[in-house]
């Protein structure tokens, strides 16, 4: 017996947002830790982890470690139809091949079931090493997904340099050429304003923009990311989501062939 | 021209 209530409705439907692009189908998983999820894009070029904790829900029972497998399409249509301040339920008896998704207005005056069915999707877990970076950004969300847009519409791929001086969003293409420059930053009024980079050596790395942008996606769900660099890791582009967890996303790194 | 990695290169299947 699985049932997990989420006060805070309007996360679910952000994160759901966030991936369905990305990923096809995935399986979701439930343990006393929280629910989770691990994928990666069908050209495996990027992975989605997402972590809500137990806690972060009003009620949570998960009576034996469940895994789900989802369309995330499909998971994303059925949240769209509750209300951004609506409380969200999910049910799943054991052995059984849906899930229910109940959505309750604040005031209680409606209610309703939303029955999905389930799939068996036969995907790998990554084991991902705890890893020492050599550079961490850390910059508003939203400053860093306008980065990645404007970027997009000049070239293909970005280029990521971070030095003491601060970090560097580059790219090419036909039209020409752009270079993004935001420098440490950690005297403004509000935190989540701040560009904070901490660095123990210079590391520039080549992405595809289409990937970052599909990223951005989760910026609903934090008003800060935190890139995080090194020369021979996948760049890893993390989202924390208040009080529940996290949303990381990992890519691949283009390299001089 | 550069070359696309692969996430599989850099994580193992546990």
């Amino acid at each position: 017996m699985l049932e997990l209530r989420l006060v805070q409705g309007s996360l679910l439907k952000k994160v759901l947002e966030a991936i369905k692009d990305l990923v096809n189908d995935a399986n979701f998983d439930c343990s006393a830790t929280g629910f989770s999820l691990q994928a990666m894009d069908s050209s495996h070029v990027a992975l989605v982890a997402l972590l809500l904790r137990s806690e972060g829900f009003e009620h949570y029972r998960c009576d034996r470690n469940l895994s789900m497998g989802m369309n995330l399409g499909n998971m994303a249509k059925m949240l769209k139809c509750a209300g951004n301040d609506d409380i969200i339920t999910l049910k799943a008896d054991d052995g059984s091949d849906t899930v229910t998704f109940m959505f309750e207005s604040p005031t209680q005056d409606k209610i309703s079931d939303f029955e999905m069915k389930l799939m068996d999707i036969d995907s790998e877990h990554l084991g991902i090493p705890e890893a020492e970076y050599h550079a961490i950004v850390r910059m508003p969300s939203s400053e860093f997904g306008r980065i990645c847009k404007d970027l997009s519409s000049i070239g293909d791929t970005v280029v990521i340099s971070v030095t003491k001086e601060g970090v560097k969003f580059s790219t090419r293409g036909d039209i020409g050429t752009a270079n993004i420059v935001c420098r440490q930053n950690n005297t403004v009024d509000k935190p989540e304003e701040a560009t904070i980079i901490e660095m123990t050596e210079p590391v520039s790395l080549t992405f595809a923009l289409r990937y970052m942008n599909s990223f951005t996606k989760a910026t609903p769900l934090s008003s800060i990311v935190t890139l995080s660099l090194s020369s021979d890791l996948p760049v890893v582009v993390e989202y924390k989501i208040a009080e529940m967890g996290y949303i990381r996303f990992y890519l691949a790194p283009k390299i001089e062939e | 021209p550069c070359l696309q990695r692969n996430i599989l290169d850099y994580f193992n299947g546990e």
